[in-house]
C-alpha cells in the first residue's frame, strides 16, 4: 500500500508536466 | 490510518507513516541492542566473582523485566511523538496547495468549461481555415482580374490605335477609312 | 512559530528525555537487584553507559533519517509554502483521484495561450482578407469600367 501511495503521489507530481510537454509540442506543430 | 496522506507523500516523496515506522524500528532495535550489551557487560563482570550465586538466567530475567518496562514506556511515548509529528511536522495543512498544483487554484476549470474552451478553439481553427481559403480565392480572383484587365486594356489600346490611325491620315468618309483600315 | 525542523528536534529530544526518565536508575537497579547488591558502583556505571549509548544511537539514527530523507530542507520549504498560504482560509484543492480531471487544469493555461494565438492570427487573416476583398471589388469595378469603355468605343465604331 505504501509503495502504491508513493508511486501514485509521484505520478501526480510529475505526469502533468510530462503530458504538458506533449500537448505543447502538438500545439506548436499545429501552429507551424 | 484512514488518511493515506498521499498529498504529504507527493511533497516528501515518502509517506509520513513510512518515515515514522522507520524511526520506530530503528529506535526499538537500539533499545534491544543496548539491553543486550548491558546484559553481556553484567555477565562479564560476574565472571570476576566466581563465588557469587547470581546465575545468567537470573540476569536474563532482570534484563527482560527492565526491557519490558522500557518497551511499554517506549511505545507510549513513541505513539505520542508520532501523533505530534503527524500533526505538526509531517503534514500539509488543508488550506495549503503545493507549488506544482498552483495551476488548480489559478484555473479551476470544470469539465464543462474545459469542453467549452476546446470547442471555442475548434471553432477558431475552422474560422481560420475558412479565412485562409477565402484569402486564396480572393488572390486567385485578383490574378484573374489582372489578366482580364490586361486583355481589356489591350482592346482599348487597339481602339486607340484605330482612332489615331484615322486621325493621322485625316480621312473623312467612312468608305475611305474602311479601305485604309 | 517554531519551524518544522525545530519542532521535530524538540519532539525527538522530549521523547528521549521522557524515555530516560521512565527508565531511571532506580528502576534499573530494582530490576537488576541481585547484581546491584553485589556491585552498586558497577551497576551505576553500566546504567550510565546504557543511557549515553542509547541516547547517542537514537540521536545518530535521527540524523541519518534527516539526511536520508533530506528532511531539513523539506521541512524548511514546507514552512515557506505554509507561510505563503496563511491568508487562504478555504480548504485547498486536492487530487480528485481521477487523472483526466486533475490534468485538465494543468492544460488550461496553455490552451488559453493557444486560443489567444488563434484569435490573433484569425484577426490578422481577417484584416488581410478585408484588404484583399477591397482590391477584388476595386478590380471588379475597374473591369466593369473597362468593359463599358470598350462597349462605348465599339458602339461608336458601329
Amino acid at each position: 500500500l505504501d509503495e502504491l501511495i508513493v508511486e501514485t503521489a509521484i505520478r501526480r507530481k510529475q505526469w502533468p508536466r510530462k503530458i504538458l510537454t506533449h500537448v505543447i509540442q502538438a500545439m506548436k506543430a499545429e501552429q507551424e | 490510518s484512514l488518511n493515506l496522506r498521499a498529498y504529504e507523500a507527493q511533497f516528501f516523496g515518502f509517506t509520513p507513516q513510512t518515515c515514522l515506522l522507520r524511526v520506530y524500528i530503528a529506535f526499538q532495535d537500539y533499545l534491544f541492542e543496548v539491553m543486550l550489551v548491558v546484559e553481556s557487560v553484567i555477565l562479564k563482570k560476574l565472571e570476576g566473582f566466581p563465588g557469587c550465586k547470581i546465575s545468567s538466567c537470573q540476569i536474563r530475567k532482570s534484563t527482560e523485566k527492565f526491557l519490558l518496562f522500557m518497551k511499554e514506556h517506549f511505545d507510549k511515548l513513541f505513539s505520542r511523538m508520532e501523533e505530534v509529528l503527524l500533526q505538526l511536522v509531517l503534514n500539509i495543512p488543508e488550506n495549503v496547495l503545493l507549488p506544482e498544483d498552483k495551476v488548480h487554484q489559478q484555473f479551476p476549470y470544470t469539465k464543462a468549461q474545459f469542453q467549452a474552451l476546446e470547442e471555442e478553439m475548434e471553432r477558431l481553427q475552422q474560422q481560420y481555415r475558412a479565412e485562409v481559403a477565402g484569402g486564396q480565392a480572393l488572390r486567385a480572383e485578383l490574378e484573374e482580374q489582372k489578366a482580364v484587365q490586361a486583355e481589356l486594356e489591350k482592346i482599348l489600346q487597339w481602339f486607340d490605335g484605330l482612332d489615331s490611325t484615322c486621325r493621322e491620315h485625316g480621312t473623312g468618309n467612312f468608305k475611305e477609312s474602311f479601305v485604309l483600315l | 512559530a517554531p519551524g518544522r525542523v525545530q519542532i521535530f528536534t524538540t519532539v525527538v529530544d522530549t521523547f528521549l528525555e521522557k524515555l530516560m526518565a521512565a527508565g531511571s536508575y532506580q528502576k534499573f537497579a530494582k530490576c537488576y537487584r541481585s547484581f546491584y547488591k553485589l556491585q552498586p558502583e558497577i551497576t551505576r556505571s553500566i546504567y550510565d553507559q546504557f543511557v549515553s549509548q542509547l541516547q547517542d544511537s537514537i540521536k545518530e539514527e535521527i540524523q541519518d533519517v534527516k539526511d536520508e530523507g533530506n528532511l531539513e530542507e523539506l521541512f524548511n520549504s514546507l514552512d515557506k509554502i505554509v507561510e505563503e498560504a496563511k491568508d487562504c482560509k478555504e480548504p485547498a484543492w486536492r487530487p480528485s483521484g481521477i487523472p483526466e480531471e486533475d490534468v485538465r487544469s494543468s492544460l488550461v493555461p496553455y490552451l488559453l495561450k493557444h486560443r489567444s494565438y488563434l484569435q490573433k492570427i484569425l484577426k490578422e487573416k481577417e484584416e488581410e482578407n478585408k484588404k484583399l476583398a477591397q482590391s477584388v471589388l476595386a478590380g471588379r469595378d475597374r473591369i466593369a469600367e473597362l468593359q463599358q469603355l470598350i462597349q462605348a468605343r465599339k458602339l461608336a465604331w458601329q
